[in-house]
């Protein structure tokens, strides 16, 4: 998967991509404050492709606010919400709205669902579907995160450590390997890292084809931007 | 000047604009009163449309004068000294619009040196202004600081304003401006304690630009016309034209390296480009990279609805792939054909095609000539095209041929936190055309030697000169016209001119300055020449360089054909090298940049800001 910051106070962009055994799961937000967990779990390719890569995605969320007593998992066959006991089954195939006193759920027919738990996150996740007879890709999932601001200074985890900002400067602009992918030089964390020009795509607008985000990338499974390493993000199961 | 061993006992800048032509005297004297002989610099910034014309340097009573020669020969003359580096670089590029002339000369014990630098250029009109700058840099307090400037317009003064940077309140009644009906008087000279920065110490608030910008009288249709010393010059500039609808493509790279501030600068640019169109404008947008991506397959009339709908699709432009010029400027030009052929714009409107870029083809056609050659053939000289090359990468020559094949011109946007002012402000001097196939005609029998008479376009704010030689020295009136193609008729006038009595309009003046018009029109020939060359065959080229070499010569212009060669005196008995003065073209100028660059880098704001209009977003996703 890809993971991209966009930061407009600087009118910029970062991204990654993390590749990890299909089946991991990832820790994508944690705020033991507000009690809100998100998980990710990918999926590979049907087979390995013929350029030999093994191609992850998520496919498969688990998203948990313990405050308000709200626990679902959305996968790409179909949504599940649990609240005070009671469990809710949604279809991607129908366009469906719920409003609650502590959630609202849009879904929109085979594209996305909309998810804005009261005073804490607002959040979309879109479908990716695939020709079921595709030979190599199945379909997967999108995490976009919408309104993050009230949550707590300690929010953390793969994306969640971004949600407050990041200081970072770029700089050394240079000829990288390929004439429009330049390189640089970017001071972040406390580190020094080689970074490339390029883009990655933001499907909110259009699920099909995207839309082109230009960004810094830092290579090698985010090292140096992200805390840690992705081994510190990996948890056992998706709650 | 190094330190206060030498003592700067004046600093003068004299310019007298006689009719648009300014001609600058810089003159400065320092005195070495230490009891060894030290190196003494001058360093003068120039606006880089003025050629130097004459340079020279007096030491104990006795004057050393440059002297403008081929460059070629001068440069074989003093290969020696060229090729170790002692002389180079006498001129330097000193921002967008100046070049810096200096020169460091040996001066004995307790001796004095002046130099004096003199430069011309014709003013041009931009946005209903003339402007003269004068970049003052003295370092220390000097004895004598003076700038004055006198503006002689026959045509009449309709306004005149100075200001400098270094301006404080204090020294602003000290800005002393004379305008009466044809003349402007603007002086500036404080003394040495007004040049203080504070009472008791010596460092000097004089360090800036002291800019003058005026504007002529302008009553007639037909222009304004003088013939001196069997020259003539016209200035056509008609007042009350209304505006010609514009039909406008903008084509737009968003290539790979476009992106950071550049693709933020073209997305704000645009925006406010956009919202600048008039109603009865027609546009259209086309986006490459490697691909073309037209925002509608035809030009759109500029509605606000429309232009909202535009300004949106622009904002989300984003620098992706490859840089294909050939096909995207192509593609826009169909699109204008097309729309033309097909009556979808106003028959009575032009055309033109706005490129920004910042880079060379890589996709595509990545020949230069042959993008050049094809769009040429494709538009057969009838749509206009100004590119905006941003950065210091740029091919500012590739762009420059190419624009100026088909009737336009290219122009440098610098990559600062103003380019999004650049951007607009071109804009601006391109987006109101008042005439379209301007001609300016005048007996065949009469005069000769004529600068460009035919102009694609005449844009509010500008103004067209057209100068030449009298067949007949005699003679001193003609018969002039003028015709174009207006908003709703064709715009013709035809006048009788006839020479100007100098002693009636300047009583109180002596005979200033004239072979001003002959020099003008040295100045545009020479300059449009050196155009020509750019996009000619070579037997033609060759013609054209010729000639404005052998008149840079004869009228002692730097240009980029010419070097201006000083010898230096033998201080001790230690021979100095010469030197050599040269006229920077663009292409040098971005060079010199390229390997002094300005410091970029960019950076990230802590958060608390997120008040901002786009949220931040964080998403992972596949492709």
């Amino acid at each position: 998967p890809h993971f991209i910051l966009e930061l407009p106070d600087s009118d910029d962009a970062l991204c990654f991509n993390i590749n990890d055994k299909p089946g991991t799961i990832f820790n994508l937000v944690k705020d033991t404050k507000s009690g809100i967990l998100v998980n990710g779990q990918t999926i590979g390719d049907k087979q390995i492709p013929p350029d030999g890569k093994i191609y992850t995605y998520f496919w498969r969320f688990g998203i948990i606010h313990r405050n308000l007593g709200v626990r679902m998992e959305v996968s790409t066959k179909g949504i599940s919400v649990i609240q005070d006991g009671n469990r809710i089954r949604l279809q991607w195939s129908n366009t469906t709205s719920l409003k609650g006193d502590n959630m609202d759920i849009l879904v929109t027919k085979d594209r996305s669902l909309t998810v804005t738990l009261k005073d804490s996150v607002k959040f979309v996740i879109l479908l990716h579907k695939v020709w079921e007879k595709h030979p190599y890709h199945r379909d997967y999932l999108g995490f976009y995160t919408l309104d993050t601001h009230l949550l707590s200074p300690s929010v953390h985890g793969m994306l969640g450590q971004f949600y407050h900002g990041l200081e970072y400067e770029v700089t050394n602009l240079r000829p990288g390997e390929v004439p429009e992918k330049p390189d640089a030089t970017m001071y972040v964390k406390g580190h020094e890292l080689n970074v490339t020009r390029g883009w990655q795509r933001d499907f909110r607008r259009d699920v099909k084809n995207g839309e082109n985000v230009p960004c810094w990338f830092i290579h090698n499974n985010g090292t140096g931007l992200i805390d840690g390493d992705i081994s510190d993000y990996i948890v056992s199961g998706l709650f | 000047m190094q330190d206060l061993t030498v003592e700067v006992l004046s600093v003068k800048v004299d310019c007298v604009v006689m009719s648009r032509f300014a001609h600058t005297v810089i003159t400065s004297t320092a005195l070495n009163k230490a009891n060894v002989s030290q190196e003494i610099f001058f360093e003068v910034d120039l606006p880089k449309t003025a050629f130097i014309t004459n340079f020279s340097m007096e030491i104990d009573g006795q004057v050393y004068v440059g002297e403008v020669k081929e460059k070629e020969k001068a440069k074989k003359q003093y290969e020696k000294a060229v090729s170790s580096g002692q002389t180079a670089g006498l001129v330097k590029v000193s921002g967008r619009k100046m070049e810096k002339f200096s020169v460091s000369v040996n001066i004995a014990a307790k001796s004095n040196v002046t130099f004096v630098l003199t430069h011309e250029e014709l003013l041009q009109r931009k946005l209903g202004q003339y402007e003269i700058l004068t970049r003052v840099k003295p370092k220390q307090l000097v004895q004598e600081f003076q700038i004055v400037a006198n503006i002689y317009e026959p045509q009449g003064i309709a306004s005149v304003d100075a200001h400098a940077t270094f301006l404080t309140n204090d020294l602003l009644p000290m800005v002393e401006k004379t305008v009466t009906e044809k003349k402007a008087h603007i002086a500036f000279s404080p003394t040495l304690d007004q040049q203080r920065k504070c009472p008791d110490c010596d460092g000097t608030l004089i360090d800036g630009d002291f800019v003058i910008s005026y504007d002529v009288k302008r009553a007639t249709s037909l222009g304004d016309i003088q013939i001196v010393n069997g020259y003539f010059v016209h200035y056509f500039a008609p007042p009350d034209l209304p505006r010609v609808p514009t039909n406008v493509v903008f084509v737009i790279d968003r290539s790979g390296s476009m992106s950071g501030n550049k693709m933020h600068q073209t997305r704000w640019a645009m925006k406010a480009i956009l919202s600048d169109l008039k109603e009865d404008d027609h546009f259209a947008i086309v986006e490459f990279d490697h691909s073309i991506e037209c925002w509608k397959e035809t030009l759109i009339k500029a509605t606000k609805d429309n232009v909202d709908k535009a300004i949106e699709y622009a904002d989300l432009l984003r620098p992706r792939g490859g840089t294909d010029i050939n096909s995207a400027l192509l593609r826009g030009l169909k699109m204008l054909l097309e729309d033309k052929a097909e009556k979808r714009v106003p028959e009575r409107s032009v055309d033109m095609i706005i490129l920004l870029t910042d880079g060379m083809p890589s996709s595509g056609e990545t020949n230069p000539t042959r993008i050049q050659e094809n769009l040429a053939a494709a538009n057969g000289g009838n749509t206009t095209l100004f590119s905006l090359g941003f950065g210091n990468d740029v091919d500012y020559g590739f762009l420059n041929v190419l624009s100026q094949k088909n009737n336009g011109l290219a122009r440098r946007i610098f990559e600062a936190s103003d380019a999004v002012l650049q951007l607009q402000g071109f804009y601006e001097e391109v987006s109101s055309p008042l005439l379209s196939e301007v001609d300016l005609r005048y007996p065949d029998n009469a005069v000769g030697f004529l600068t460009t008479n035919h102009f694609s376009q005449l844009f509010n704010g500008s103004e067209i000169v057209v100068a030449g030689r009298l067949l007949d020295n005699d003679l001193d009136n003609m018969l002039v016209e003028v015709v174009g193609q207006g908003f709703e008729e064709n715009f013709q006038v035809q006048g009788q001119t006839s020479a100007l009595d100098w002693g009636t309009i300047y009583p109180d003046d002596k005979y200033i300055f004239g072979d001003f018009t002959e020099r003008l029109w040295a100045y545009l020939t020479i300059q449009q020449l050196l155009d020509k060359s750019n996009t000619v065959s070579q037997d033609e080229k060759e013609n054209a360089t010729a000639k404005a070499l052998e008149m840079s010569l004869q009228y002692s212009f730097v240009t980029p054909l010419t070097s201006m060669v000083v010898t230096k005196p033998e201080i001790e008995n230690k021979t100095d090298s010469p030197l050599i003065a040269n006229k920077l073209t663009e292409e040098e100028r971005q060079a010199a940049e390229r390997a002094h660059p300005h410091f970029h880098t960019m950076s990230s704001r802590p958060f608390p800001s997120l008040t901002a209009h786009a949220p931040p977003s964080y998403f992972v996703d596949g492709d």
